[in-house]
């Protein structure tokens, strides 16, 4: 969905 | 994966190596606080609860293995190593740092994306790292002479969330997902704590002088 929260992180 | 975020990785990554080349040749970890890098062990085991059920990449998942490895193997080290451990000075790094893990987790039980365990670790990893600088200021206070390798350790742990702050700009104007507010709050509460340290560290390098902390 368009809101989606990104845990692509560190 | 943009430049800010490379950047602040291996920022991150230099400051752990540092840390590690530190200790590691010269078996010395004088200046350097325990409590700090027992909060950052507990930052990276609460914050990478998903490497083993969420791939992302395997440079992701790379460096979550270096940063869990690293940090516990410096507790270890400073704990443990029958030279390094003589080199600490636990009189001397008493914060109290289970006074700063107490409220990162009752906030994150409070305030949080979703209430679930791995989000509430994570978002706990994430106040906690704001705070887990806090024993390493005061003991670099507290020390009279601060070596050049601690200094470049403290200085690096701290760019790297800076850098990421860009990232996270970047981000918001380039792509439709966004980054949660509360990762924007504690990263920039965590990057505005080493501002002073940031501003003796910038004068010693211009004035060529030993880096001092005023108490």
């Amino acid at each position: 969905d368009e809101h989606h929260v990104v845990k692509d992180e560190l | 994966m943009n430049i800010f975020r490379l950047a602040g990785d291996m920022t991150h990554l230099a400051s752990v190596l540092v840390l590690l080349l530190k200790i590691h040749t010269i078996k010395s970890c004088a200046g350097v606080s325990l409590k700090t890098q027992e909060l950052y062990a507990l930052v990276f085991a609460t914050r990478y609860l998903d490497i083993v059920t969420d791939f992302i990449s395997v440079y992701n998942t790379v460096m979550k293995l270096i940063f869990l490895g690293s940090s516990f193997s410096i507790v270890w080290y400073i704990r443990h190593h029958r030279v390094v451990r003589r080199s600490y000075d636990k009189d001397q790094d008493t914060f109290r740092h289970y006074l700063l893990m107490i409220p990162c987790m009752l906030l994150a039980l409070f305030v949080h994306e979703k209430f679930t365990f791995k989000e509430v670790m994570w978002t706990f990893s994430l106040y906690l790292e704001a705070v887990a600088i806090l024993p390493q200021l005061v003991l670099l206070q507290r020390t009279r002479n601060i070596d050049n390798l601690t200094g470049q350790y403290v200085f690096l742990l701290g760019a790297y969330r800076g850098l990421y702050i860009f990232n996270w700009i970047y981000r918001y104007f380039t792509e439709p997902h966004f980054v949660h507010w509360i990762t924007w709050i504690a990263g920039v509460v965590q990057t505005l704590l080493y501002a002073d340290f940031f501003y003796y560290y910038f004068e010693s390098w211009k004035n060529n002088v030993r880096l001092q902390l005023p108490a």
